[in-house]
């Protein structure tokens, strides 16, 4: 574990009790997509398979618990919780499910490491996570107003995948032959997919005005 | 091992 990693899983942990925070306190989830909220539910299912089969060390399995445990609850409040529902708006978020998760299902069939079950769904929560953001951004874009906590949340999310990268790099002149180029890809598209948002962010934050992205 | 993927990352 190197100080990249670590500050990638801090800063990813951090932006979903963010948002868990967001919702549970003032019971309400304006501006936050449940179609992105959705898809990572899916995405750490997926992933997180291996809880059942390997066991890599308690930080590990613990905070895959933490990740399954809050998207999970960040859903359920949206879906269900009687005052937090209200406050969604369900016709500015419309993207749809299957043109993200249908083509990264094809991908993950077609391209991954072995052809097994678990390994299949592994890929397929990679690819899946690189495009997960997308709801959340054209939700953004649309919201004209855009709450401080949604703007931190989004910031820190690629935040954290930017960690990520610094970890790969330093993971690959400090162990051998580490290199898995699915990884690399799926992660490179992903943090790209925040650049235009960290542009606004960093504009808004210099000049001190209220964060909006440009329609 | 080259064929390893990253799989003790989140």
């Amino acid at each position: 574990m190197n100080i990249f990693r670590l500050a990638g899983d801090m800063t990813h942990l951090v932006s979903v009790l963010v948002l868990l925070l967001k919702i549970h306190t003032i019971k309400s989830c304006a501006g936050i997509s449940l179609k992105t909220q959705e898809l990572y539910a899916l995405v750490f299912t997926t992933r997180y398979l291996d809880l059942f089969t390997d066991y890599i060390s308690l930080y590990n399995t613990v905070m895959k618990l933490i990740f399954l445990g809050s998207s999970f609850s960040i859903v359920w409040y949206i879906r269900r919780h009687k005052i937090v529902r209200r406050s969604y708006d369900k016709d500015q978020d419309t993207f749809r499910h299957y043109f993200i998760v249908l083509p990264c299902l094809v991908l993950a069939l077609l391209i991954h490491h072995k052809f097994t079950f678990k390994e299949v769904m592994w890929t397929f929560s990679l690819y899946l996570e690189a495009v997960a953001i997308l709801p959340q951004l054209v939700l953004l874009q649309r919201t004209r107003n855009i709450d401080n906590l949604t703007g931190q949340y989004v910031f820190l999310l690629g935040a954290y995948r930017a960690l990520y990268i610094l970890n790969w790099i330093y993971r690959h002149y400090t162990e051998p032959h580490y290199v898995h180029w699915i990884t690399w890809i799926a992660g490179i598209v992903q943090t790209l997919l925040y650049a235009d948002f960290f542009y606004y962010y960093f504009q808004s934050w210099k000049n001190n005005v209220k964060l909006q992205l440009p329609a | 091992n080259l064929e390893q993927p990253m799989h003790d990352e989140l």
